[in-house]
């Protein structure tokens, strides 16, 4: 599981 | 990119787009939180830095700079052109109460002690708390136009959807990212009680106003 890293989202 | 988060970001729009359109289509800010719109600014300024450093994709460049542009001419709108109909009397939540606190809890928990990283969680928290001058001005004057409850809907509904998105990626992606979705949480259950105005309301064609 990837926790972090929303950055392609708006 | 999932459907959820699509008509999330469509509902985002939709809501900057809505309110750019009343205010400079009827001339007026009259039952807007300007303080709002500024916390949106900042939302935005600080969490889009990253379109200084890296391409994602079209869309997301596109959208991000849409995003920015339309909330710094809402603010400009609001405090320079049509500032003789700003209700400042009304709109008087003390926001410092909320950049303060936001600020602290980003510094002290966040996915990476790194300035661009510490910017982005601010903007994730603030963006939760963004929208309280706004429902306490409405509080406070005890009505909403009705286009200005169409704005907060859809601005409501885009970190719904945005929830949903993030089940969807838990479940087909293995990704999930505790910070925005515990924001996310917190941000829809504060419009939990104008939702439910809007919809036993609204959009029965009432007035949206509240028991003074």
């Amino acid at each position: 599981l990837v926790d972090g890293g929303a950055k392609d989202e708006l | 990119m999932n459907i959820f988060r699509l008509f999330g970001d469509l509902s985002h729009l939709a809501a900057i787009i809505i309110l750019l359109l009343k205010i400079w289509k009827s001339r007026s800010c009259a039952g807007i939180s300007g303080k709002s719109q500024i916390l949106f600014a900042i939302v935005f300024t600080t969490r889009y830095l990253d379109l200084l450093t890296s391409f994602i994709s079209l869309y997301n460049t596109s959208m991000k700079m849409i995003y920015i542009g339309c909330s710094y001419a809402t603010v400009y709108l609001i405090y320079a052109k049509f500032r003789a109909t700003y209700d400042g009397n009304h709109d008087s939540f003390r926001v410092e109460f909320l950049i303060v606190p936001v600020g602290g809890l980003a510094v002290l928990i966040n996915h990476d002690f790194s300035l661009l990283e510490i910017l982005w969680t601010f903007s994730i928290y603030l963006e939760s708390v963004a929208i309280l001058p706004q429902l306490f001005m409405i509080s406070k004057t005890g009505e909403a136009e009705t286009i200005t409850t169409h704005y907060l809907f859809c601005q409501g509904l885009y970190r719904a959807l945005y929830l949903i998105n993030w089940i969807w990626r838990f479940y087909f992606e293995g990704f999930f990212d505790m910070i925005a979705i515990v924001a996310g949480v917190v941000q829809t259950i504060l419009y939990c009680d104008f939702f439910y105005l809007y919809v036993t309301k609204v959009l029965k064609g009432k007035k949206l106003s509240l028991p003074a």
